[in-house]
């Protein structure tokens, strides 16, 4: 499963 | 005002090259250190940050910070009217809505200028955490190219397994199975050629081939790859833009089912 560059860096 | 000049227009013209397949805009965060571009790519699986120092430009001058927007398929279009080893200038005032991009011949007897509309992209700026990476590992850039073109023929993703006797890229499908190994080198002439393991503990990844292959678009500007690799973090790709910066490729890497 392909996961989300956005589930390891948060939005600042 | 802003206004960045570099000898040459054929950096510009690679660094457009190695975020365009990843990118249909992004935002050039200009401050007096120089310029910033941190983006994502549309499935949000990547994510391409560029830096260039203000230090490596002819001339920097960026009396206020200022975000331009840009569509790169736009500016690739005006990049392709530059001769490789023409200055390139881009200028803006400060809140305008266009960015103005200045060729000059090396002799000055051609001068040609663009004048691009510039866009409101919605920022979303990620905090990008410091990690202690398992493995780091140095090698040519074109090797690194040339086995994730090789690799991607045979499946979607590329495992690297890395340890201290070396790297190893495997890619297994309906074929049969790829393995490409490289082992640290021992001592080469030149510094480009080496392949450099840096390792705390061992490390295996799977990646998407796709995305691999994008990144090696940034091969032409650098001669060395660097990756760095902790489990169940994201791969760092990154290349060295000589005396002028780094562009960074960060990609999420796939788990198991």
């Amino acid at each position: 499963m392909q996961k989300s560059i956005t589930s390891f860096f948060k939005k600042k | 005002m802003f206004e960045a000049r570099l000898g040459q227009a054929t950096i510009l013209k690679k660094i457009l090259d190695a975020i365009k397949d990843l990118l249909n805009e992004a935002t050039f965060d200009c401050s007096d250190s120089g310029i910033q571009l941190q983006a994502m790519d549309n499935s949000h699986v990547s994510l391409v940050s560029l830096t260039l120092r203000s230090d490596g430009f002819d001339k920097f001058r960026c009396d206020r910070n200022l975000s331009m927007g840009m569509n790169l398929g736009s500016m690739a279009k005006i990049l392709k009217c530059a001769n490789n080893e023409d200055n390139v200038t881009m200028k803006a005032q400060d809140n305008a809505d266009t960015v103005t991009i200045m060729f000059e011949s090396a002799n000055q007897e051609k001068v040609s200028d663009y004048e691009m509309k510039l866009m409101n992209l919605d920022q979303e700026h990620l905090g990008i955490p410091e990690t202690d990476f398992s493995c780091v590992v140095r090698m040519p850039a074109m090797e690194f190219a040339r086995i994730c073109r090789d690799l991607a023929q045979f499946s979607e993703s590329v495992v690297i397994c890395c340890t201290k006797e070396g790297v190893k890229f495997s890619a297994s499908g309906d074929v049969g199975t790829a393995n490409i190994k490289l082992a640290q080198t021992g001592s080469v002439d030149k510094e480009e050629e080496a392949v450099i393991i840096e390792m705390q503990e061992p490390v295996t990844l799977t990646f998407a081939c796709r995305y691999l292959n994008a990144f090696t678009k940034a091969t032409p500007l650098s001669t060395q790859v660097q990756l760095s690799m902790c489990a169940d973090v994201p791969l760092v790709v990154e290349y060295a833009i000589k005396d002028l910066g780094h562009i960074r490729y960060y990609l999420a890497p796939k788990i198991e089912d």
